[in-house]
């Protein structure tokens, strides 16, 4: 039998976040650069203010919970800031 | 919301339905949409009027991939749907990722549900923080056919447009917070070492390990199960929860419901006189489970699958200083406890006391 799927690495998980912050809280839009050398703030900040809008506890880092919120299937509107 | 200045600046808005997704016959797509629509027109002085050979105020679409508009979907399952905000041109607009399975049951991802999530995003609105809203990002698997516009999202639309000139203001289902001191449980019941509490269309989870306990949609577990239960027990025997609502009782084996249910409660040895109960709770240490209604209550013999003899009997009489009415009980480390409106009585069943007396929400981790 093929061999089972690898967990995903950890970096799936960043990229994912990062995505979805860049996504629905403009992470990297409103300055900072995001990337390989991103700068930390950015990206904990915009974590910790996703974490707060959905009343998660605010870790600024990507716990379980906070995966599993990301991953639910969602509306594709910005939690921050609106469409125009 | 918008700044008022940025929302319709009209009440009259047209819709135009400019392609269908294949996953629905058309009349079922028109349907939901128009249901959507209403939605929000029920509570505001909003008319929403469906075109069908100019430009309308409210784009629809079905649409995937990138479909040019800058927001991208992202295939099956994430991001379901988007709209702009009120204005001209792309403004107002409702995409549809027809990557999705589109239904009109309680399938994922009911079409009504999203679209009229979306409508709230053409009319102005945001996301709201409120879980049980309608406005709240993730998409919620509740039951369609008895969905209610809560109301924090009435509150919402209310301020861009106003009230609608229905003479009885219609209202909306508020979200329970862990710390309402007031709050009154439909049902308690323990479920593999965690806690459930039952409040109208919600759940409160309890982990031992967890210090909060989490809120979530009863049909986001069981999406056939009614909301505002009247009570709820687990048989350790089967490991099954049995849920009470009316006459009738389904049984729960983890997140799926068991077959042949649900089932008269008259099966287990009622009387037809008994058109609900209030509370069930199993006893362990008696091997015993209990069934509240009004003023009596009955003892059920799991392993006879029988009432036993004598019952029913008064409450007051067998559980002095318990008042009459019960809302809920739960089994718990050895303490049965009753819940009363917004107290809580911990119960010591051999010396037939009440230990203490606690706040309903004191497991929430308040």
């Amino acid at each position: 039998f093929p061999a089972d799927k690898q967990d995903e690495p950890p970096a799936t998980k960043e990229e994912m976040a990062e995505n979805y912050l860049k996504r629905f809280y403009s992470l990297g839009t409103d300055g900072g650069p995001v990337g390989r050398k991103k700068h930390i703030q950015p990206f904990t900040e915009k974590l910790e203010q996703m974490q707060k809008f959905f009343g998660l506890k605010v870790t600024g880092t990507l716990d379980p919970k906070t995966v599993e919120v990301m991953e639910k299937p969602r509306c594709g509107v910005y939690d921050v800031g609106q469409y125009s | 919301t918008v700044a008022k200045s940025s929302a319709w600046q009209k009440k009259d808005l047209t819709y135009r339905i400019l392609n269908f997704t294949p996953d629905l016959p058309q009349a079922d797509v028109e349907t939901a949409i128009q249901r959507a629509f209403k939605v929000w027109s029920d509570v505001t002085p909003l008319t929403f009027t469906r075109i069908y050979n100019e430009v309308s105020d409210i784009e629809i679409s079905f649409t995937a991939g990138d479909h040019k508009d800058n927001s991208p979907f992202d295939g099956s399952g994430g991001i379901l749907a988007h709209a702009f905000q009120p204005g001209n041109g792309i403004g107002g607009d409702a995409h549809f990722d027809e990557d999705e399975t589109w239904t009109k049951t309680s399938e994922i991802y009911n079409l009504f549900l999203v679209a009229a999530h979306e409508f709230g995003h053409s009319l102005g609105l945001s996301h709201s923080t409120d879980q049980g809203a309608l406005m709240y990002p993730t998409y919620s698997n509740t039951d369609p056919k008895t969905f209610q516009l809560p109301q924090d999202d009435i509150n919402a639309i209310q301020y861009l447009y106003g009230k609608s000139s229905n003479p009885v203001q219609p209202t909306g289902p508020s979200t329970p917070s862990r710390c309402d001191p007031n709050v009154v449980f439909n049902a308690v019941t323990t479920m593999r070492g965690e806690l459930i509490f039952f409040v109208k269309r919600f759940l409160w989870r309890k982990h031992p390990q967890a210090s909060e306990a989490e809120l979530m949609f009863v049909q986001a577990f069981w999406p056939s199960l009614p909301t505002n239960i009247d009570a709820a027990y687990e048989n350790p025997i089967t490991e099954q929860i049995l849920v009470f609502k009316g006459s009738k009782y389904t049984a729960l084996d983890g997140f799926d419901v068991v077959q042949g249910y649900p089932r008269n409660i008259y099966s287990l040895g009622f009387p037809k006189t008994v058109k609900r109960i209030d509370a069930a709770v199993h006893i362990e240490q008696l091997g015993k489970t209990y069934f509240f209604a009004a003023k009596k209550y009955w003892s059920y013999d799991e392993d006879k699958k029988q009432m036993d003899k004598g019952f029913p009997k008064q409450i007051s009489n067998d559980f002095p200083g318990i008042p009459d009415k019960i809302d809920a009980a739960f089994y718990y480390r050895g303490r049965l406890y009753f819940f009363i409106g917004r107290s809580q009585f911990e119960y010591n069943i051999n010396s037939k006391r009440i230990v203490q007396v606690l706040r309903s929400n004191s497991w929430l981790g308040c």
